[in-house]
């Protein structure tokens, strides 16, 4: 019961023999604790367990879904859509697939980016290239001319040089860009 | 037979919700003819379409293709319980006793299934079955059942909620992983639910923390059981590391629930996980700013948290047994008779295997030692506030001999677990951190131990630098008792002969 | 000592520990829209 208990605890090199270290002096806990969104600073304190998708960092693949209300606001907004007095719907492709055409740029982004391997990528990404946009295989955003300026085609008629505008999906903006665009990477 | 038609009942639900939106008047009519049909109109009826709903949500997980939806049954069938629960009027049984039927069917099949031969058990459908029950109940009562149009039946809902959280809880309670070790994985996960824990911590009144305690409890018994000193089986490490995490989250975003339940957590944790004991101990209530413990110029006594009483959730009183009367009559008026009985009463009939750090068998009832230091420090604290000061911070009062004859009169392992009880006290500031710091100190510096001061010094170290040199956190009162022996001019502890007989230890204190 | 049957059920259990796909939210019915489409292979397939 005295200090020598300890001694297997502190000498690192005989550890094997009585405790696993891991579980009785413990850790650094920052990892664990960044692995839960834990800011070491208390004030800046999120509550973590709402969202906690998993006890073990290993099974914790994915975001879940946490808990969410829709407040009335967001479904009854009449007149919008083509909805007259009843609230718009936008779930079935025969009826709905007209109402693409209204939506914004962000909005087809959007569905695009957040829907993936649905119906309605595919609808956006067909809406936005009536619009004039491409998207680009390898770079996986969404570009369109600059209209101010007219793109350079290099001999050869493989590529152009340009300024263009891009829809950067991580920043969620519009930005431009002088760019050599190869025909072949786009669709 | 009559199963057949519940197993087609069963299959066109599914169907049904794969087809319209939960919230259609589809649902509702299926709902109505199910009761009208007499499909749930008896407990026998209910009983069988339960078991046929839940056999063939689980025999379709074992049958689907593991890379599709393997879980629509299970989700369908959490989706009709909790309309069940919802669209039914009940008169002739309670919502909660409908629900516990159920869920008593479902435990019974599960029960079958987990005890059949082999290991074919596959924890996952059950646990999709109560997580998207969890998941479909907070959906239906999001913002107190706002898709209810009527009022009374709204009341009625929300009142019934915080029954619906303990219900699940009984039962996972039933589930724990002593009693089926193939669901240990699965009941972690549905003890930390994002759809659980986080209501269990916040249901109005504390509703759901006793059953949380109980459910923490289970989840370290468990752990306790199998943790050996050296080959602890892999699968309880990684249940470890999970339990670790867990705690973390809920110091983070509910430390009071620990604040409030270190005793009865403690009772359970196995000693040798000396960092989530410090989490557990660490926690501080929300927002509250600890002044620095390393502080030279810092008083204990002048720290103005110190003035305020913890609160306790379980009174340890309840665990001092027969106990009770001898010590609270004690601390009234104290007699050596009164104070032998208790130090009479400490040990266990024949001694118990208990893997702590340097000891492999425990003979002296640890759970009645931490309710009685407790159970004093919580009585010195109420003394306090009816008298003064002094009337605890004093090596003559009852408060203190008490604890002082439990250490003079009991033996080394005696003293080593009442040091560690105090030990545990010695938390954020407060008035039980406070009184148990001034015992601890007095403890230490003490001349009436006669030839076992050395002993009870060394033991008193031992307690604090084991917690000291385990990885952060560390508890502040510890590190402000700790830090005062190290600098105490009374007794410097780099010459006592057990601290210097070994180097290491030396060593550490030095550097400390 | 933990039984040998005990640590091999522990072992199916933590082989079939449920992640946090088993956890997420169930969507039973889905809208025709967000019904799974073969979109060209260049497309982003993680929201």
């Amino acid at each position: 019961y005295g200090l020598k208990a300890l001694l297997p605890l502190i000498r690192r090199e005989d550890q094997s023999a009585d405790y696993d270290p891991s579980m009785t002096l413990g850790i650094d806990l920052t990892p664990v604790l960044h692995s839960l969104g834990i800011s070491s600073d208390a004030n800046g304190r999120q509550r973590v367990l709402d969202t906690f998708p998993s006890p073990w960092v290993e099974t914790s693949r994915s975001e879940v879904e946490p808990r969410f209300f829709i407040p009335e606001s967001f479904t009854k907004i009449p007149n919008i859509l083509q909805s007259g007095s009843n609230n718009p719907v936008f779930n079935s492709v025969q009826q709905d697939h007209a109402k693409i055409s209204l939506f914004q740029d962000e909005t087809l982004f959007y569905l695009f980016y957040k829907h993936p391997g649905s119906v309605v990528q595919e609808l956006t990404y067909l809406e936005l290239r009536k619009r004039n946009w491409r998207y680009h295989k390898t770079l996986k955003v969404w570009l369109t001319k600059d209209p101010m300026m007219e793109p350079v085609v290099a001999p050869g008629g493989a590529s152009e040089r340009g300024s263009y505008v891009f829809f950067d999906p991580q920043r969620w903006e519009k930005c431009q860009r002088d760019f050599v665009l190869f025909y072949n990477a786009i669709m | 037979t009559s199963q057949e038609k519940m197993f087609l009942v069963f299959t066109e639900w599914v169907k049904l919700l794969q087809r319209v939106p939960d919230d259609d008047i589809k649902v509702t009519v299926f709902i109505r003819q199910m009761m009208d049909k007499g499909v749930v109109n008896s407990t026998e009826n209910v009983i069988q379409f339960t078991k046929a709903a839940i056999e063939l949500s689980v025999g379709s997980f074992k049958e689907s293709d593991p890379t599709s939806e393997v879980f629509i049954a299970a989700d369908a069938f959490s989706k009709l319980i909790v309309k069940l629960l919802v669209l039914q009027t009940f008169t002739d049984v309670s919502r909660s006793e409908y629900l516990r039927l159920m869920l008593s069917v479902i435990t019974m099949v599960f029960s079958e299934d987990q005890g059949m031969v082999g290991n074919s058990f596959n924890e996952r459908p059950y646990f999709r079955l109560i997580s998207s029950l969890l998941c479909q109940w907070e959906e239906a009562s999001a913002h107190s059942f706002m898709k209810i149009q009527d009022q009374q039946y709204r009341n009625e809902l929300v009142e019934f909620s915080p029954d619906f959280y303990n219900i699940i809880a009984s039962f996972l309670h039933a589930f724990q992983p002593i009693a089926y070790p193939g669901f240990s994985f699965a009941w972690i996960t549905l003890l930390s639910h994002r759809m659980f824990l986080p209501k269990m911590l916040r249901l109005p009144g504390k509703a759901g923390w006793s059953k949380l305690v109980l459910l923490f409890t289970d989840l370290l018994k468990f752990m306790a059981q199998y943790t050996k000193r050296s080959d602890v089986p892999d699968a309880v490490s990684v249940v470890y590391k999970g339990a670790l995490r867990v705690f973390l989250a809920v110091a983070n975003d509910a430390p009071g629930f620990l604040v409030e339940n270190h005793y009865e957590l403690l009772n359970n944790l196995p000693p040798v996980y000396m960092q989530l004991r410090n989490v557990i101990l660490s926690a501080i209530p929300k927002n509250m700013v600890l002044p620095n413990p390393y502080d030279a110029e810092l008083r204990i006594g002048d720290v103005e948290s110190c003035q305020h009483v913890p609160n306790v959730y379980y009174d340890p009183v309840r665990d001092l047994k027969n106990l009770k009367k001898p010590v609270d009559n004690y601390l009234r008026i104290p007699s050596a008779s009164l104070s032998r009985v208790v130090s009479t009463s400490l040990f266990k009939p024949g001694s118990q295997k208990d893997t702590g750090i340097g000891y492999d068998n425990v003979s002296v009832d640890t759970k009645l030692i931490n309710a009685i230091v407790l159970h004093v420090g919580i009585e010195a604290a109420l003394e306090k506030d009816k008298t003064t000061a002094t009337a605890i911070f004093n090596t003559k009062s009852s408060y203190y001999t008490l604890l002082a004859s439990m250490l003079h009169d009991g033996n080394t392992e005696v003293r080593f677990h009442v040091v560690q009880a105090i030990a545990n006290q010695l938390r954020y500031p407060n008035a039980h951190t406070h009184w148990f710091n001034y015992v601890l100190n007095n403890f230490f510096l003490s001349e009436d131990w006669g030839n076992n001061t050395a002993e009870i010094q060394e033991i008193i170290v031992r307690t604090l630098l084991e917690r000291v040199v385990t990885n952060k956190p560390h508890c502040w009162g510890i590190v402000v008792t700790f830090t005062e022996l190290l600098r105490s001019s009374e007794c410097s502890i780099m010459t006592l002969p057990f601290v210097k007989t070994v180097p290491e230890i030396e060593h550490i204190i030095k550097h400390l | 000592t933990m039984p040998a049957e005990m640590a091999a059920q522990l072992e199916s259990s933590l082989l079939n520990c449920p992640d946090s796909l088993d956890a997420d939210t169930p969507k039973l019915y889905q809208t025709p829209l967000s019904l799974p489409h073969p979109t060209s292979i260049f497309f982003p397939n993680e929201t």
